[in-house]
């Protein structure tokens, strides 16, 4: 299903929230299309989801599901 | 597992400020006792509650406003808590949730607050998507506990949970009860083979209650005899009946026309209370885990009661015999035990029931040779597999907690479950 309106930007905002998007220390934070296939792949392992890089449907449902309002750890780069 | 801080002590203090509106406070407050629980069980840490001033964890619950904390909450849904790491200590849970307690409903509040006290402990989340300690909620489990990765992220922080410090610990926790006995009371002797009371307690040991004092009993003998009040503060003696919920990890003990009901080894706010429903100077309780439900027993009736529903009592009591096939009325005792079969105690005999509820061939048995280890001055019977044989004194009583609670209370709605013979095939 193609993304919704805002869709993708909610998806970068959860990737920036949970510590998979590194937040720039200055500047505004546009980020690459490597850098949001990046992340979106660490997501999607650390998920147990099929690792595509893409913003599927079964990668933004997981996306709304409950959890814990701290960061995830599994960026090593952000994680840095 | 990630190791995000520590605190440099041990023995760390909590203060709960405020309770969701979605629970009652009581079994609110039970789930986030026993989410400490958890840890305490595999770490060798200890949680004192404060009721005012300063604490090292705070567990308070807030909504998308809120005067301090500037993390606020989005609502029902997505983020449910969070906490701040050691040696912070704060600890928040978004007020909008249906936080509940023994349901698949909502958000599991104890299973959540398990989660966040993890943070508040130091541990970062884990990568293992079923480890309480993964970002993701994966819903209410009803036999929740630690996964390995939690236990060991734990004890990379803190080191194992030593069993000789627990016994400190809790000889320590213990020692703040008057073990000297308040007035001489006669010491029951087990091989008497009379009880008051028999409870399959947390961790699935078994505690027989008689006079002013309890033991335990296990596969290879007896444990010590204590007082009573000397591990349950403030409980009498010469109980009628004692009931541990696994369902709820509350132990209730009646006594006359009161219940008492403990969290561990501490007594639940607000108890005793005055029974209401049910008869007085009960006989025996039992808590049968094929519906989840307490039963009562007193004379030739039982009352079914499901602690975290409200039930009517109008039609009850039932007769025992209606349900318990082969079972005598008057009982002294009853309980579930582990091996999945109702026993029923009285004078010094036993009976055991199948999972149909009928009694087993060869019973009634003889108490004091089949369960307390003693030699009997009766002709050896052959014990069965639910039997205990194999003798060796000094185990040592089981002062490990647990942690939740409810009230005994009737009201006009229906009973929630009716298990009579047709009802249950």
């Amino acid at each position: 299903r193609p993304l919704g309106p805002g869709e993708k930007e909610a998806a970068v905002d959860y990737l920036l929230q949970y510590g998979y998007l590194q937040k720039p220390l200055e500047g505004s934070a546009d980020f690459s299309p490597e850098d949001i296939t990046e992340a979106l792949r660490v997501f999607q392992e650390a998920s147990e989801l099929p690792v595509s890089g893409q913003l599927d449907v079964t990668t933004r449902a997981r996306m709304r599901q409950p959890r814990c309002g701290l960061e995830d750890p599994f960026n090593q780069k952000t994680l840095k | 597992y990630l190791l995000l801080g520590r605190w440099r002590k041990k023995h760390l203090t909590f203060r709960i400020l405020n309770l969701p509106s979605t629970l009652p406070s009581d079994i609110a407050r039970a789930a986030l006792l026993q989410a400490f629980q958890y840890w305490r069980n595999v770490a060798p840490l200890t949680f004192r509650e404060v009721q005012a001033g300063w604490a090292d964890i705070r567990l308070s619950f807030h909504g998308r406003q809120s005067p301090y904390c500037s993390n606020t909450f989005d609502g029902p849904g997505r983020v449910l808590a969070h906490a701040d790491i050691p040696e912070l200590g704060s600890v928040h849970f978004d007020e909008d949730e249906l936080w509940t307690e023994g349901t698949y409903r909502g958000v599991n509040l104890r299973i959540i607050a398990a989660h966040e006290l993890g943070h508040a402990l130091g541990l970062g989340h884990s990568r293992y998507t079923q480890a309480l300690m993964a970002p993701v909620y994966a819903g209410y489990r009803p036999r929740f506990k630690l996964h390995p990765d939690d236990v060991a992220g734990i004890q990379a922080l803190y080191g194992k949970k030593n069993p000789e410090r627990k016994d400190e610990e809790d000889e320590m926790e213990l020692s703040t009860v008057p073990l000297v006995p308040t007035k001489p009371s006669p010491m029951p002797d087990p091989c008497s083979g009379e009880v008051d009371a028999m409870m399959l307690g947390p961790r699935e040991k078994t505690y027989a209650f008689k006079g002013d004092y309890v033991w335990t009993v296990t596969d290879s003998g007896l444990g010590p005899l204590f007082r009573v009040s000397a591990l349950w503060e403030g409980l009498p003696g010469n109980l009628d009946a004692a009931v541990y919920s696994p369902r709820t990890q509350l132990i209730y003990f009646f006594k006359g026309d009161k219940v008492w009901c403990y969290i561990n080894f501490k007594m639940a706010p607000g108890f005793p209370k005055k029974l209401n429903g049910v008869g007085r100077n009960l006989d025996a309780a039992l808590y049968w885990p094929l519906n989840q439900k307490v039963f009562l027993f007193k004379g030739s009736g039982y009352w079914q009661w499901d602690e975290l529903a409200r039930t009517d009592f109008s039609h009850y009591p039932k007769p025992i015999k209606g349900l318990f096939t082969g079972v005598p009325d008057q009982l002294s005792a009853a309980m579930s035990w582990r091996d999945g079969r109702v026993y029923f105690f009285k004078g010094e005999k036993y009976w055991r029931l199948n999972r149909q509820l009928r009694v087993e061939k060869g019973y009634p048995r003889n108490i004091a040779h089949n369960w307390m280890h003693c030699r009997s001055r009766i002709p050896n019977t052959t014990p069965s597999s639910g039997d205990i044989m194999a003798f060796t004194a000094g185990t040592k009583l089981d002062t490990t907690p647990s942690a939740k609670y409810t009230t005994l209370s009737t009201n006009s709605s229906p009973t929630v479950m009716d298990i009579t013979p047709q009802a249950t095939g």
